[in-house]
Formats: C-alpha cells, sequence, structure tokens
C-alpha cells in the first residue's frame, strides 16, 4: 500500500488541525506549517512509491489488472496532496 | 490581502482538504 493506515490517520488529524486554525481569528502559522509538512512529506513517500513502481516486474502486473487500483488510488490522493498543500500556503501567506 | 479574498482563499482550501479527506477514508 502506498501509504499506512497509521500515516493516513495521521494525515486526517494534521488535516484536523489546519482546519481548526483556519476557524481561528488568529491562526497559528507554526502548527499549520508542521502540519503541510506532514502533508508534503507523505507526498514525497507517496511518488518514491509511484516510481518504485516502475519496474518490468509491477507494470507487468498492471497491465494485467493486478495492482491497478492501488496505483491511481495512489496518483489521485498524490495530487490531492499537492494541490491541498499549496491551497494552505496560498492562505498563509495572505494571513496578515 | 483583503479580507473577502482571505476569505476567498480560505474556502478554497477548506474544500481541497475535505476532498484530500475523503480520499484518505477511502484508503483506511
Amino acid at each position: 500500500s502506498p501509504v499506512s493506515a497509521q500515516d493516513a490517520t495521521e494525515a486526517l488529524n494534521e488535516i484536523a488541525k489546519i482546519e481548526a486554525e483556519a476557524e481561528k481569528p488568529e491562526p497559528a502559522i507554526d502548527t499549520v506549517n508542521e502540519s503541510v509538512g506532514f502533508l508534503r512529506r507523505m507526498a514525497g513517500s507517496i511518488a518514491v512509491w509511484l516510481r518504485d513502481r516502475a519496474n518490468a516486474q509491477i507494470d507487468a502486473a498492471i497491465t494485467l489488472g493486478v495492482g491497478g487500483g492501488v496505483a491511481l488510488y495512489a496518483q489521485r490522493l498524490l495530487a490531492l496532496l499537492g494541490t491541498a498543500t499549496e491551497s494552505v500556503w496560498a492562505w498563509l501567506h495572505a494571513l496578515p | 490581502a483583503s479580507k473577502g479574498d482571505l476569505d476567498q482563499l480560505k474556502s478554497e482550501m477548506l474544500a481541497q482538504l475535505a476532498e484530500l479527506k475523503e480520499q484518505l477514508q477511502l484508503g483506511l
């Protein structure tokens, strides 16, 4: 699996922290930065996982339909991690 | 940024985070 259940749960916790800060009149920028850092590291791990799958044996398995769904899940998750972290940074940089 | 811009960025961020949460929950 590209992401362990523990990492996915931690990522959900970090997202909850960002959401909580977003509702505060004066969000704690350090807290948000730490949470975004976790999400960026997760994106890096998924990118490595996807790259490592690009060997002939695994490609053959994907062609046969084995594991293809997991790779698609990883690609979608990586794309969402990218857009979500960018949107957090855009918000952070706009804060007064 | 104006308050309107900030609100817009915040609402885009929360929408992106909600989508990400959904995808993470699918993997659990």
